[in-house]
Formats: C-alpha cells, sequence, structure tokens
C-alpha cells in the first residue's frame, strides 16, 4: 500500500501565461514526482499539485524563487485518507 | 440476507465490489426498467457493466452516461450510483424523467475504470490511470481521457508512460476504451454522451483538441449555460463552461471529442464539485449534495435531447 504522510496539496496561482508555463515544466520534471490535481490552465485560475513529502523543499523553493504564489491546501494528505478510511469503516459497520 | 436498492447508504463511498452488487439489486427491484449488460473486460479481465435504462421499443435514441474514468474521483461513482437510482425512482413518479425514459433509452457506465477503482481501495488511493503494462517502462496505466481517436496524441496529452497524461501506444489501446467504441458504434443510435469528472466545476463540450469552434458550438454553449445555471441554483455552486480547450487547454484525444466527431452532437463532460479544500479526498458527507446539485444540470441535457431530435 502507497502511503502518503507528509505530503502535501498546494494551490497555486499563477498571475501570468509565462507562470503557467513554469508551472507546466514543472509537471514535466520526473523526479520531482508533481502529481495535478488540477492543471495550471489561465491566469488567476487556481491548480492544485500534490508534492511527496521529500520533494517539499526543492518544489517551494521552485515556486518562490519564480516569485508564483501558492498555499497549502492540504497539510498531511495522508491524514485525510485516513479519515477516508474510518469513514467507510463505519459506513460499512 | 435480501437487501433493497434504496437501502444502500449513498453517502459513503463503496468498493468495486459494493456497487457491481448494488447494480445486482437496482436491476432486481425495477427489473421492468433496468438491465445489466457487460460491454467487455478491463485489462486486469474484470467485467465492464453498463446499466440499461429502457422501457421498450427498438434501438431506441440512446444517451451514453459514464463516471470514474479517472479512478481517484471517488465523488463521480459516487455521484453515478446515486444517479442511476434516482432514474430508477423517479421513472413513473417524475414526469420529466417518465416522459424522458418513455423515448429514450440510457446507458450508464458507474465504474468506466474498474481496474484503477480497485487499486484505488487496494494499494493506491490515489491512481488516475488503468492499469495496463507499458512495454518498454517500468510505469503502469494509461490515461484512458487521453486514450480516443480524436487528436490522438497532440497536445494536453503525454508521451511519456510515467506521465499521468500518458495517451497509450495507440489509440484505443485500452479495452475500457474500446469497449464502449464498439458499443457506440453498433449501436448506432446513441445521441448524447456525458462523461463525468471531478473536481473543477465546469461543463464543457467538443473540441479539446483544437481552438475551431465546433460546427454545434453556440447550441452546445447555451445549454451548459442553462444547465451550470440551474445546478448553481441548488447550492451556489458556481461552473465554468465552454469548449475544454478554451475553458482549461488543449486536451488531445479525449472522450467527448471521440464521440463529437463520430456523431454524437451532445458531447459534454463535467468536471463535479470540490470546495478547493480537498481534491479528490472530499468527504463523503459532500457526495449527495454533489449529485443532488448535478442532477438538475443533468436533466436539462436529458431533455433537451429527448426534444432536439437530429
Amino acid at each position: 500500500e502507497q502511503l502518503f504522510v507528509g505530503d502535501q496539496v498546494l494551490r497555486v496561482v499563477a498571475s501570468s501565461e509565462e507562470q503557467i508555463a513554469l508551472l507546466r515544466a514543472l509537471g514535466e520534471q520526473v523526479e520531482l514526482q508533481v502529481d495535478f490535481w488540477r492543471d495550471p490552465t489561465k491566469p488567476g485560475r487556481p491548480a492544485d499539485l500534490r508534492v511527496p513529502f521529500s520533494r517539499l523543499q526543492a518544489v517551494k523553493i521552485f515556486l518562490e524563487s519564480h516569485g508564483i504564489s501558492y498555499s497549502i491546501m492540504i497539510e498531511d494528505v495522508q491524514q485525510l485518507l485516513d479519515e477516508e478510511k474510518r469513514t467507510m469503516m463505519l459506513s460499512r459497520r | 440476507m435480501e437487501r433493497r436498492a434504496n437501502q444502500f447508504n449513498f453517502a459513503s463511498y463503496h468498493t468495486l465490489e459494493e456497487i457491481y452488487d448494488w447494480m445486482d439489486t437496482l436491476v432486481a427491484d425495477h427489473p421492468n426498467l433496468v438491465s445489466k449488460i457487460q460491454i467487455g473486460e478491463s485489462y486486469e479481465k474484470r467485467p465492464l457493466y453498463v446499466l440499461k435504462f429502457s422501457t421498450g421499443g427498438s434501438n431506441r435514441p440512446a444517451v451514453w452516461l459514464d463516471t470514474g474514468i479517472h479512478s481517484r474521483e471517488w465523488v463521480t461513482q459516487a455521484t453515478g450510483v446515486w444517479t442511476a437510482n434516482k432514474l430508477a425512482e423517479d421513472y413513473g413518479h417524475d414526469p420529466t424523467v417518465t416522459s424522458l425514459l418513455d423515448t429514450v433509452d440510457i446507458f450508464f457506465e458507474i465504474v468506466t475504470n474498474p481496474d484503477g477503482y480497485a487499486f484505488t481501495h487496494s494499494s493506491n488511493r490515489l491512481w488516475r490511470k488503468t492499469r495496463s503494462i507499458n512495454a518498454g517502462s517500468s510505469c503502469i496505466g494509461v490515461d484512458p481521457n487521453r486514450n480516443w481517436d480524436a487528436g490522438f496524441g497532440d497536445a494536453g496529452s503525454s508521451s511519456n508512460p510515467c506521465s499521468e497524461t500518458y495517451h497509450g501506444p495507440y489509440a484505443h489501446s485500452e479495452s475500457e476504451v474500446k469497449s464502449i467504441v464498439d458499443f457506440i458504434k453498433s449501436h448506432g443510435n446513441v445521441k448524447a454522451l456525458i462523461s463525468i469528472h471531478s473536481y473543477s466545476q465546469m461543463l464543457m463540450f467538443p473540441y479539446g483538441y483544437k481552438r475551431t469552434p465546433a460546427p454545434d458550438h453556440e447550441e452546445l454553449n447555451e445549454l451548459a449555460k442553462k444547465a451550470v445555471s440551474d445546478l448553481a441554483a441548488v447550492y451556489g455552486t458556481k461552473y465554468t463552461y465552454g469548449s475544454i480547450a478554451d475553458t482549461i487547454y488543449l486536451a488531445a484525444g479525449t472522450t467527448v471529442d471521440w464521440a463529437y466527431e463520430n456523431g454524437v452532437k451532445y458531447s459534454y463532460t463535467f468536471e463535479l464539485r470540490d470546495t478547493g479544500r480537498y481534491g479528490f479526498l472530499l468527504p463523503s458527507s459532500q457526495i449527495i449534495p454533489t449529485a443532488t446539485e448535478t442532477w438538475p444540470a443533468l436533466l436539462d441535457i436529458l431533455v433537451h435531447v429527448q426534444q432536439h431530435p437530429y
């Protein structure tokens, strides 16, 4: 079972087409293992990306160095997954 | 223990087995309206089931609905279950649904990517693609919404098997996709296709693989406008709408483009809700609100199809 402990989902808002292109390039970097939940589309529209815990620092530095604003949408993905499992178990009982 | 379809907990997420069991219960409860057909097998040999809603007739005009082609979008399969039940329960009670099903057949594939869905329950909750093996790569799976023969391999899809938008080795390489293609082509009278995703709150139509407006752009756009307006009237959830290329970006090889190019005029894709806090991990408490607000929008499209034969 794949665990997502410490993985975060970042909500990123690109302010220009240039920043959108940078985000797409970020997604192409296989070693960063970024998983776009909501793709970058247009300036001003949010994009959401899940970032593994081990790559968080690198991705945040990338965003900050290019002046791309972001917030943390999900602090710890695994916590939400655990909660979802609990809810399903309760429902089944 | 005998169960009835309406005793199922629609406000919870369910495994593939539970959903498949529930389908049988729905068929048993509504034998004159609902039947279950198998249109093929997944890569891992799971059956691909479709619920057929029909009150008779021969090869009536039909609507194709699918949910869950991206397996991690759990609110879509859950919405599919709720919606199928709603159709069955409302027939004979709600005049709109009754009139609709008296003239139109509905084919509903609730778990369009069963291998992926089972994998989200057993191994990786965030799995999106199919589970087919890619020759020459250790990465598994193809994005089934980039695998259709409509601009296949162009912009917005990836040739890298490790990418979430990998288009696959060739168009319709995925049995989950090919089975739908074969079914719709052999049916020959499908007038609408609605493919349901999550979670960007959008209602979109062709084209995705090119920026050229579809010949029916104006009509599709007007209908989308009405549908999102009626959706918003339920809980105020705001949707954007338009062609895929205008609303998100160029995306080649999608379901709705293939359908449109193969004569299905009313081809739409929904991106159901999230409030922006949970993404694919939307709490189960939001299943019924999501399905409830989607219903009037779906009905708008279905009724339009019924009233605008072509």
